[in-house]
């Protein structure tokens, strides 16, 4: 069985309301190590990959594996009835068909009860391969969700380019084309500031802007972004939890 | 020009 107690319910509700516009029926396996949810979006453009590490949570027990198969949506809608500081559990038997979630205020007088049906979710799980990237970049969450929401007013698409000058961001459409260029840079004051590249070799994608806003709703949960690409693959853009992390699985826009 | 790609040209099925 699992049972799961979190000391601020909005550590769940953030990191659902972020990724709940792109999945839909999916599966959280639950084990000793923590929660886990991998799922394509509709599309099959973004793969989410989520991670709940067992130390994240005020107390956790889960001696033999669960999964819970419920909707996303759902999920949140329940998690809407929390407040934000209230204590959070979850809670589910072996073979359950009910995730019990209860929300109490930190004097404890009072207390919620929502018990969410579970469902058989057979889902197609991706084997996703250790890829060596040419590019990983370190930047504000908040610098790169700004950056692609500027260039959405120009087009659907955005090319993404890094070398050892830094990183460019541009796009072309109707009204004409912008790009944006970052230079690689540490800021002492606040470091979330800064852009930091790794480089093997020169990278360029190209990516849909419409999913990229989709994925960059995670700014909310971590002050930096992780962006990995390499030639002709999908791109890894992670943002660390305290305890695990919420990583997007991107395909690129490919010359035919 | 460029299409777009899905998830499955990449990862194989599990």
């Amino acid at each position: 069985m699992l049972e799961a107690k979190l000391d601020a319910a909005s550590q769940l509700k953030k990191i659902v309301e972020a990724i709940r516009d792109m999945l839909g029926e999916c599966n959280i396996e639950c084990n000793e190590t923590g929660l886990a949810l991998q799922s394509l979006d509709k599309s099959h453009i973004v793969l989410v990959s989520l991670l709940l590490g067992s130390d994240g949570f005020s107390e956790y027990r889960c001696d033999r594996g669960v999964t819970l198969g419920l909707n996303i949506n759902s999920l949140a809608t329940v998690l809407r009835c929390a407040n934000n500081d209230d204590i959070l559990t979850l809670r589910s038997e072996d073979r359950a068909n009910e995730l019990i979630l209860t929300f109490e205020d930190s004097k404890a007088d009072r207390i919620s009860e929502f018990n969410l049906r579970l469902m058989d979710i057979d889902q197609e799980y991706l084997a996703i391969p250790e890829t060596e990237y040419a590019a990983t970049v370190v930047m504000s969450a908040a610098v790169l969700q700004r950056t692609l929401r500027d260039l959405s007013a120009l087009s659907e698409a955005v090319t993404i380019e890094i070398d050892k000058e830094g990183i460019r961001f541009s796009a072309e459409g109707d009204l004409g084309k912008g790009s944006t260029h970052f230079k690689p840079c540490v800021d002492m004051e606040n470091a979330e500031n800064s852009i930091n590249i790794t480089l093997s070799e020169p990278v360029s994608l190209s990516f849909n802007l419409q999913y990229f806003s989709n994925i960059t709703k995670a700014s909310s949960l971590s002050s930096t972004v992780t962006l990995q690409m390499t030639a002709g693959m999908p791109a890894q853009i992670e943002y660390k939890l305290p305890s695990g992390h919420v990583r997007y699985y991107f395909a690129p826009k490919i010359e035919d | 020009t460029t299409q777009q790609a899905t998830l499955m040209n990449f990862f194989s099925k599990k």
